[in-house]
């Protein structure tokens, strides 16, 4: 379960506030994950008191409304990501960004998609640069898109270009991913699946032999 | 804040490290604090005999001096927790609250119309203590699926919880690890920045280690 409790003191009428928070949560929260279960409290209750004295925010479409918007993305994509950092038997955090799409909500499918694979995680637990599990769990999202347009990238290293995987340095590719664990750092995977303007990420943590040990103990 | 109190809050933030915050770049600035850091809130964590072994705090309270305008966004899942059905109903009829208590240790999901009814009292003696009506009374809930909530231990609890209510960044970091499972870490920032010329600060805590693939709306 995750849970949340985020609060501001900036002036926002009620209907601006909700949207505001539902599309923050969707670029936050609504892009991580550790085991693909969806639990039953999952919950972020959002609180604002007005007491800065802002200027009073009743429209979507004003600057401050932006200016707002952004910070509150910001504070929950900051909390959203130390929660798949911290993912059980986790060793490091996994951002998948994805671009090229038709639009925001097909890139934030593909990503969270491939950051949801049990393969890709196991490889990167395996410090394996596995590039085919990463294009299949982009593969299998349910967004369509040309597979020769598929792009695929790990840190700097570029794994596939035009559909066609590329010779890369294994071993340096390796190095990366093991880096990272060693760190509990991030790995960053790029993805770009066309020209399209749609562009989003999701974070996830690899797959780790504790993940079961956890929750096999874990009992009710 | 007396000083047991400040014991009390010191030792509840000491009990797990805080988790690194990647935030993106942007134009604010990280602060101390965490769901404290914007003006009116208040927050405190304690220890209240929920957890199953150990002395971790496993109860949560934030409050706001003012009627603050309430979102909730909540699990799509439809075997949803009792907190979550009971929220959602107050927030469809209500814009504002003044509370959230969060309980870790059980997560009351799975338990029925009991449940539902513990969520009830929870929430009424909470408003009782802090004399608002119930509906403005939030709660989240965390822990072993399908466990009813210690509500004897839960209510025994909130007059100690209420007296460590604090706006410093001690209550928030309390808070932080009194709504934590399986985390190894806390989860709590803050930032400030300028909204149409004036400072603004939002900050927020979050918990989640495991059963984690949030799909809320």
């Amino acid at each position: 379960t995750m849970l949340g409790v985020v609060t501001t003191d900036a002036l926002v009428t009620s209907d601006v506030w909700r949207k505001m928070v539902k599309t923050a949560v969707n670029r936050s929260f609504n892009q991580i994950t550790v085991d693909g279960d969806s639990s039953t409290n999952d919950t972020v209750i959002a609180l604002a008191s007005g007491i800065s004295g802002s200027t009073a925010i009743s429209s979507l479409d004003s600057f401050e409304a932006t200016q707002l918007q952004a910070c509150l993305d910001a504070v929950m994509q900051g909390l959203a990501k130390s929660i798949a950092w911290d993912g059980e038997g986790a060793t490091c955090l996994i951002e998948v960004s994805v671009t090229g799409a038709n639009n925001e909500a097909d890139a934030a499918k593909v990503a969270r998609s491939v950051a949801a694979s049990s393969l890709v995680k196991a490889a990167v637990y395996g410090r394996d640069p596995n590039w085919g599990r990463i294009a299949c769990g982009a593969g299998y999202a349910g967004v369509p898109f040309s597979q020769n347009e598929l792009r695929i990238a790990l840190g700097d290293i570029l794994l596939m270009d035009g559909g066609q995987p590329l010779p890369f340095d294994r071993n340096a590719a390796s190095d990366y991913l093991k880096g990272a664990g060693e760190t509990h750092g991030t790995v960053e995977i790029h993805i770009s699946i066309g020209n399209g303007q749609g562009r989003g990420q999701a974070w996830g943590c690899d797959l780790s032999y504790d993940y079961v040990k956890i929750n096999a103990e874990y009992t009710t | 804040v007396s000083n047991n109190n400040t014991t009390t809050i010191l030792e509840a933030a000491k009990y797990i490290p805080a988790a690194p915050i990647l935030l993106p770049e942007g134009p604010w600035e990280q602060i101390p604090g965490g769901v404290t850091a914007a003006k009116g809130f208040k927050a405190a964590g304690m220890y209240g005999g929920l957890r199953a072994k150990g002395e971790k705090p496993d109860l949560a309270l934030v409050t706001c001096d003012v009627d603050a305008v309430a979102a909730g966004v909540f699990t799509l899942n439809v075997v949803a927790a009792a907190p979550v059905l009971y929220c959602r109903n107050v927030l469809d009829i209500s814009k504002t609250a003044r509370a959230v208590l969060v309980n870790a240790g059980q997560a009351n999901a799975a338990t029925g119309d009991l449940g539902y009814q513990d969520v009830i009292e929870c929430a009424s003696a909470v408003a009782k203590l802090l004399q608002l009506r119930p509906e403005e009374v939030l709660i989240e809930s965390t822990g072993v699926i399908g466990q009813r909530i210690k509500k004897d231990a839960l209510l025994k609890s909130l007059p100690s919880l209420i007296k460590l209510l604090s706006s410093t960044t001690e209550g928030a970091d309390a808070a932080a690890v009194a709504i934590t499972t399986t985390d190894l870490v806390c989860k709590s920032v803050a930032v400030e920045t300028e909204v149409g010329g004036t400072k603004i600060r939002v900050g927020g805590m979050a918990k989640g280690s495991g059963m984690i693939h949030p799909n809320m709306a």
